[in-house]
């Protein structure tokens, strides 16, 4: 553990408390892709697997039933408790091209032909794509409330404190991910238009708005 | 199954 995954996992920890207290308070779940939030669902279920089969350390197992179980009670937010505010006809992006490609770079880049690194290998590739159905409804809309882009903000910040952290890796360890760097550099590279506009306006007193 | 990596990340 250094500081740059501490904080990492901080900020993904921060992300999921702005996303609750964004739907909570407002009592509306308006703005937020539910195809985004399934697919970190998903992401978290098919990667955290091994909390059966090892252990880590207890920081590891919390966080990683927190994130499961977080991801699972937004999912109930959106569909159960506030499914009045839940627009579908927004959230158009279609599933089956991001499951699809990341099914097979698994098949392809994988650390072992067995159901736990595939389904590793495969969550990887679904988390760094995961966020596209939540961009494009941005993008559709062509603006956020201001919570909204904290929690993007705080989501995106966590793959990025992740980059550091596998630098500082393999200097002080010798420890090489490939899947998790190459994953990780894709997933940062597609909050790069977002953090442009929430720098630019959101963090100086403006709206998040897109130009049209 | 063996873990061929360490998966101590989140």
């Amino acid at each position: 553990m250094n500081i740059f995954r501490f904080f990492g996992d901080l900020s993904h920890l921060a992300s999921i408390f702005i996303l609750i207290h964004k739907i909570t308070t407002t009592r509306s779940c308006r703005g937020i892709s539910f195809k985004t939030q399934a697919l970190y669902v998903t992401v978290f279920v098919t990667r955290y697997l091994d909390l059966f089969t090892s252990y880590v350390s207890l920081y590891n197992t919390v966080m990683k039933i927190f994130f499961i179980a977080s991801s699972c009670y937004i999912l109930y937010l959106m569909r159960v408790r506030y499914r009045p505010t839940n627009d579908p006809s927004i959230d158009t992006f279609r599933l089956e091209y991001l499951v699809g490609p990341c099914v097979v770079l698994a098949l392809i880049f994988n650390y072992g032909y067995n159901p736990t690194e595939l389904l590793w290998s495969f969550s990887i590739f679904l988390e760094s794509v995961a966020i596209l159905p939540q961009l494009f409804m941005l993008q559709r809309t062509g603006e956020a409330e201001t919570i909204t882009t904290h929690y993007l903000a705080a989501l995106g910040a966590y793959r990025a404190l992740y980059i550091p952290n596998w630098i500082y890796r393999y200097f002080s360890e010798g420890y090489v991910d490939p899947i998790s760097v190459t994953a990780g550099l894709v997933q940062t590279g597609l909050y790069l238009d977002f953090f442009y506009v929430y720098f630019t306006k959101v963090l100086q007193g403006q709206k998040f708005e897109l130009p049209a | 199954t063996e873990s061929t990596t360490p998966k101590d990340e989140l």
